[in-house]
């Protein structure tokens, strides 16, 4: 099974 | 006022058939550098970054700064009703709260004028940095689009894997699996057919496959697709509108249970 990552994750809110 | 011009509205129409199938609305921001808009999918797990400059179009005025929320939706139907060779002008006068799209025929015999509301939107906005990607494929993007296309077909994910030598995609599901492999071209005649890798290290990347299909809808733009790849990084998959801009769409990899 394979989670599907949220971009937020990686990218910060400006 | 705002208002920009394109010689060949098609490209603006282009722009907007690329986009429309991730995100249906989103804020458009004009200032006198050009057009630029960010919007995420609904999934929040794909992003787009569009970027028009003003030195792209035939005539280009930004008095102020806009945030424009338009219905991408709506303005794809409008657009649709453009002529392949059509000029395309889109405007927003001072205290309106509709942007107008006029379209005129080449032989200028024939003149549309359509206007449509604006939106009140909340836009989100991502810090995206710059990323040294561990490698990037250029590739026609005919053929990342028919890759992913019969991927499909076999599962919902993709996986990447790129090496110096070549990038093969793959998938599996219940029905079977299957990839295709694709070597780094040695000999082209025309580059925009070449496959090239730029590779600092082997990448293996799991990606939904369905969103990759979607950003294939922005592929009629250009002859090529550049796909910069890292681990645990997102995909940035980037589309050129010709020497004005780009689309870059960036979508998080798939991890294991």
């Amino acid at each position: 099974n394979q989670f599907q990552l949220e971009l937020q994750t990686y990218y910060t809110h400006t | 006022m705002f208002e920009a011009r394109l010689a060949q509205g098609s490209i603006f129409a282009k722009v907007i058939e690329g986009l429309r199938e991730l995100v249906t609305e989103a804020t458009w921001e004009c200032s006198g550098n050009g057009i630029t808009l960010q919007a995420m999918d609904s999934s929040h797990v794909a992003l787009v970054s569009l970027v028009l400059r003003s030195d792209g179009f035939e005539t280009y005025r930004c008095d102020r700064n806009m945030s424009l929320g338009i219905s991408l939706t709506s303005m794809s139907k409008v657009l649709k009703m453009m002529g392949k060779d059509d000029t395309l002008t889109i405007r927003v006068n001072d205290d309106s709260d509709a942007i107008v799209l006029s379209m005129e025929s080449q032989n200028q015999e024939e003149f549309a004028e359509y206007e449509l509301r604006l939106m009140d939107l909340d836009s989100e906005h991502l810090g995206i940095p710059d990323t040294d990607y561990s490698c990037v494929v250029k590739m026609p993007s005919t053929k990342f689009s028919r890759i992913c296309r019969d991927m499909a077909i076999l599962g919902d994910s993709v996986t990447i894997c790129s090496t110096k030598d070549g990038v093969k995609f793959g998938a599996k599901g219940d029905v079977g699996q299957g990839s295709i492999r694709l070597n780094q071209s040695t000999n082209v005649d025309k580059e925009e057919d070449a496959v090239s890798i730029e590779l600092r290290e082997a990448v293996a990347l799991t990606f939904a496959v369905r969103y990759l299909n979607m950003f294939c809808k922005a592929a009629p733009l250009s002859n090529q697709v550049n796909l910069s790849m890292s681990e645990d990084t997102p995909l940035m998959c980037e589309f050129k509108v010709g020497d004005m801009g780009h689309i870059r769409f960036y979508l998080a990899p798939k991890i294991e249970d």
